[in-house]
């Protein structure tokens, strides 16, 4: 853990009395490599151990009863600021319905999440619409379909997809059907697409311009490595994003990538996947997660 | 271009960045480049593009240290009639096992084989119907479960009991994703393995990892060597702008060799793990 780590770092410096500006220096490169071990992406390591540097050669450090403990504090501060910084709760459309735009990388758990929102939006008073826009993954329509079923909620699925239909006109359909039938809430699920492919990331900016979403969720596997940044930038400028889910939580990855699509995006967590079933579906805890990284 | 680049210290610290930056990890990016350093100074290396084609070298070489050939010969059986090679695909969820068995059928039916899969996912939402596409893609077979919820033990033996009938060449059997620290499922898995074995050894075992997946890769290469034998890993989404370099600490903590790459979501998308190609896309 970072804890032990810089234990033995100060450790090694107790005695010296005043703590030197190359004291520091080696605290922050083993802060980096617990940063790095963790998956967050070099460009946000560098500039976050730029910012724990600035406040670790204050008085705070020097005049600590305990230095080592003392920069632990300051990097799990630093890191629930940016997790849990601009945390809130979903936008509502003040005239419904609202639409919920789901976006990110192949298999980062997507469709599975339509199913739980819309359900935990439906314990909460809500009438959601799942809509089937990935027309294109080998029977994604039917997999909405099972999980809407398994959920309560109904699905939106005009289109066969397997190549056949326009998402585009599916989302755009769906928010019609939605305010006819006093839906209020249209989730859209969409086709898993890489950062690099221009194609599909105009389609997704298409699928956005024609639903006017008032969220758009960018969806991202927790155990994602360096990777995180560059896709994240890539989904942020191609389609826009306003928020954050964070998938597979229950495996035993440390999940530097929240700190790396934070940065890079500046969208909040709002959600975090626990889990294949329904309702394994939280709020994000920014807290739980900086102690995560840094375990 | 002409020119040399001549090495300086910021030279160092690109290259130990590139490694980073292509999920090699910290501590082998750092080993590798300190071993190329040493190397640079013996060899008296002055062009950084020496440098550079000295660490592809060096990363291929690691790579290529275990046998990437893939073991689809039929067993025979005790009367010696000539039993499928059976493939179990395993690994998390989301990283490509079901699209990987459609590509590989494909494959495996163009080089003349009999290809029959497996639909032993009885678990997610719409697996069977998505393998069933796959396969009719692939040319291949496709083994349904008798009824919803079946165990996926089960399904996998009749799966191998029907290509046995057939004469099937190979049996491909789709599994369930699952985190490896789901000590539940990966009992599951080494439970589906042993009902397998009752008909046919297994040939091989195909774990499928995500190109951008972070550290967690290894442990997961632990975990499914333990649990499941696997013999090989099928590196997927490479097509994106992960590299996942991983795979080297992979190898190094589970030994099992990279056979198969996945460059794509369309049925040709599959080639074989060519170690040279993969240390130039991360090095550069
Ligand atoms: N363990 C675990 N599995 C999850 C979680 N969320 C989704 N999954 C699983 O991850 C796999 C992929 O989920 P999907 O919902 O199909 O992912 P997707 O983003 O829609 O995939 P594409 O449409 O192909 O891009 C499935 O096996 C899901 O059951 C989670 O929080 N934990
Ligand atoms: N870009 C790209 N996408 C891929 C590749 N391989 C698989 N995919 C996509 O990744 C997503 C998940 O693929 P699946 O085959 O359903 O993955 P899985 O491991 O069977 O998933 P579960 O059964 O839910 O655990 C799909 O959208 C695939 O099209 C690849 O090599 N490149
Ligand atoms: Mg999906
Ligand atoms: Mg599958």
């Amino acid at each position: 853990s970072l804890s032990e780590r810089l234990t033995a770092t100060f450790a090694h410096l107790r005695g010296k009395g005043r703590l030197t500006a190359a004291d520091i220096d080696s605290t922050v490169r083993e802060i980096r490599r617990a940063l790095l071990d963790a998956d967050v992406a070099l460009e946000v390591v560098k500039a976050f151990t730029a910012a724990i540097r600035t406040r670790a050669l204050g008085k705070e450090v020097s005049e600590a009863l305990n230095p080592a403990q003392q920069v632990v504090k300051i990097v799990d501060e630093e890191l629930v600021s940016v997790l849990g910084g601009s945390t809130r709760r979903l936008h509502l459309a003040k005239v419904p319905p609202t639409v919920i735009l789901l976006a990110g990388l192949q298999g980062a758990g997507k469709t599975t999440l339509a199913g739980k929102l819309g359900r935990a939006l439906a314990a909460e008073g809500h009438t959601p619409l799942l809509a089937a826009c990935d027309l294109q993954r080998p029977d994604a329509v039917t997999q909405l379909r099972v999980i809407g079923e398994q959920a309560g909620v109904p699905v939106f699925a005009p289109e066969p997809g397997n190549g056949v239909g326009d998402p585009v006109r599916v989302a755009r359909d769906a928010v019609v059907e939605a305010g006819a039938k006093q839906y209020d809430v249209v989730i859209v699920d969409t086709a898993g697409r890489l950062g690099v492919d221009a194609e599909l990331m105009d389609q997704a900016k298409r699928i956005r311009e024609a639903v006017q979403p008032d969220e758009v969720l960018f969806v991202i596997d927790a155990m994602t490595g360096q990777d995180a940044a560059a896709t994240a930038r890539a989904f942020r400028d191609g389609v826009g994003l306003t928020g954050v889910v964070l998938s597979k939580l229950d495996g035993d990855t440390r999940g530097g990538a929240a700190l790396s699509v934070v940065s890079v995006t500046g969208a909040p967590i709002l959600y975090a996947s626990t889990g294949e079933g329904l309702d394994d579906f939280e709020v994000f805890h920014p807290d739980r997660m900086s102690r995560r990284i840094l375990d | 271009f002409g020119g040399s680049r001549p090495i300086d210290e910021q030279t160092w610290e690109q290259l130990e960045d590139a490694l980073i930056l292509g999920d090699l990890g910290a501590e082998a990016s750092e080993r590798l480049v300190a071993g190329l350093r040493a190397q640079a100074e013996r060899l008296q290396v002055r062009d950084e593009r020496d440098l550079r084609s000295m660490l592809r070298d060096a990363l291929a070489e690691e790579l290529s240290e275990n046998d990437p050939t893939l073991h689809l010969r039929r067993p025979a059986d005790a009367e010696g009639r000539a039993l499928p090679a059976v493939v179990l695909v395993v690994g998390v969820n989301g990283v490509g096992k079901t699209t990987t068995i459609g590509k590989f059928a494909r494959f495996l039916s163009r080089l003349g084989k009999r290809v029959m899969v497996g639909a032993a996912d009885t678990f997610r939402a719409a697996a069977v119907e998505q393998l069933a596409t796959w396969a009719e893609r692939g040319g291949a077979e496709v083994v349904r479960p008798e009824r919803a919820g079946q165990d996926p033990a089960s399904v996998a033996y009749q799966a191998v009991a029907h290509g046995i009938e057939e004469n099937a060449d190979v049996v491909l059997i789709d599994t369930a994703g699952r985190l490896q620290t789901k000590a539940g499922l990966m009992d599951e898995l080494s439970k589906i393995r042993r009902v397998v074995e009752k008909l046919a050894p297994v040939a091989e075992v195909l774990l499928v990892l995500d190109a951008t997946t972070g550290r967690n890769g290894i442990a997961q290469a632990e975990a499914f060597l333990n649990h499941a034998g696997a013999t090989g890993i099928v590196l997927t989404k490479l097509d994106g702008s992960a590299k996942g370099g991983f795979v080297l600490s992979a190898r190094e903590e589970a030994g099992i060799p990279i056979k198969l790459i996945g460059v794509g979501e369309g049925i040709d998308d599959l080639h074989a793990f060519n170690a040279e190609a993969f240390a130039r896309d991360l090095v550069g």
